[in-house]
């Protein structure tokens, strides 16, 4: 806790406050207090995550907190990703003739 | 190409912002937004189409656990046209077995689909003619994203890696405004740095309008933000001579 102090961020009473805007603004409740503290870690970590692509980002943008703000990037991906699309499709993006010889 | 297309702007021609819940049918809603703003486009008639159609009748079955929007457009031929939203709607859950698309009329067909080159200036072009086109999309940076427009820093948000389908429905640029570099030259007293202005996409999202800009979110352009140029995949719809109107982009 002493080192966490002077990093940048919110402070644990702050991050609560937020996480309480949070669940109001975004009608969230949590089954237990187990799943209320797993819930307010992965808040705390996307709020990091957001202040350091604020901080990376070459434009505008904003980032910060979401309604997607208490789910894990594993969860993000599985709830709203593409998971067919993701990555590559095959022979989608090969053109014809691109280097693989006797090859159709 | 002019300098701004933002089809938000002409009545009837995108619908509302849709909201996949927990089903992964970006896909799908990207496919239906495409085809509802070339039909209003095309015919001057708008018409909000069946996305469960295209999760229940999907040649390859995948429904909600993501797909490819060039199969949302060979489902549509494949069944000759869209149902309406209003006869066939959202259920937010794929039932594959029970594709019901011979029970409800069509409303809307295409008559086919074609990949556009990987250019962002031809997808300008395409854009501000003939209307919004579908891109996939990294979705990295869209979890914690609020508003304005995101121009990745090199080496984040990998255009190889793309997971997500959504609508690009306009293009501008931004007031000229100081880059975050030269706001922190400024505040180490480094001379008065040059404004610039930035360009950027504006893409319709179907996370529902409580997120990002109403729904919405802007990607920088000219720099295959994201990956924005690897799949820009669109229908076409074209209507007889007679029936055909003269449609421009709004700047």
């Amino acid at each position: 806790q002493g080192i966490r102090g002077q990093e940048p961020g919110p402070r644990p009473l702050e991050l609560r406050e937020a996480f309480t805007l949070f669940q109001i603004q975004y009608n969230r409740t949590y089954s237990n207090p187990a799943e209320y503290a797993r819930r307010l870690e992965i808040f705390a970590r996307n709020l990091a995550r957001a202040q350091r692509l604020q901080e990376e980002d070459l434009g505008t943008a904003q980032f910060g907190v979401t309604p997607f703000s208490d789910l894990t990037e594993e969860e993000f991906d599985q709830l709203y990703g593409n998971r067919k699309a993701a990555g590559r499709a095959p022979n989608m993006d090969r053109k014809v003739g691109s280097g693989e010889r006797g090859k159709s | 190409v002019p300098s701004t297309c933002d089809w938000r702007k002409k009545p009837g021609i995108i619908s509302s912002v849709r909201n996949q819940v927990t089903c992964g049918c970006c896909w799908a809603m990207a496919a239906v937004g495409n085809i509802e703003a070339l039909w209003a486009i095309k015919y001057q008639k708008f018409v909000e189409l069946s996305v469960q159609e295209l999760l229940d009748c999907d040649r390859c079955a995948n429904g909600c656990a993501g797909g490819f929007v060039w199969d949302a457009f060979l489902t549509v031929l494949n069944n000759s046209g869209l149902a309406s939203e209003k006869d066939y709607p959202y259920q937010g859950k794929a039932e594959v077995h029970k594709c019901q698309a011979k029970r409800y009329k069509k409303v809307a067909w295409i008559q086919d689909f074609i990949m556009l080159p990987e250019n962002e200036q031809s997808i300008a072009r395409h854009l501000a003619t003939e209307g919004p086109i579908t891109v996939t999309i990294n979705k990295e940076l869209l979890q914690v994203y609020q508003n304005n427009v995101i121009q990745p820093a090199p080496g984040t948000c990998d255009p190889r890696q793309v997971d997500h389908v959504v609508l690009l429905v306009g293009f501008g640029k931004t007031k000229s405004v100081e880059s975050r570099q030269a706001e922190a030259d400024l505040s180490q007293s480094k001379p008065r740095p040059r404004r610039r202005s930035i360009p950027y996409w504006i893409l319709k999202n179907s996370w529902g309008a409580n997120w990002g800009e109403e729904g919405y979110f802007r990607l920088h352009r000219g720099s295959n933000a994201c990956g924005i140029t690897k799949y820009p995949w669109t229908a076409l719809v074209d209507a007889p001579a007679k029936k055909r109107h003269a449609v421009s982009c709004p700047p």
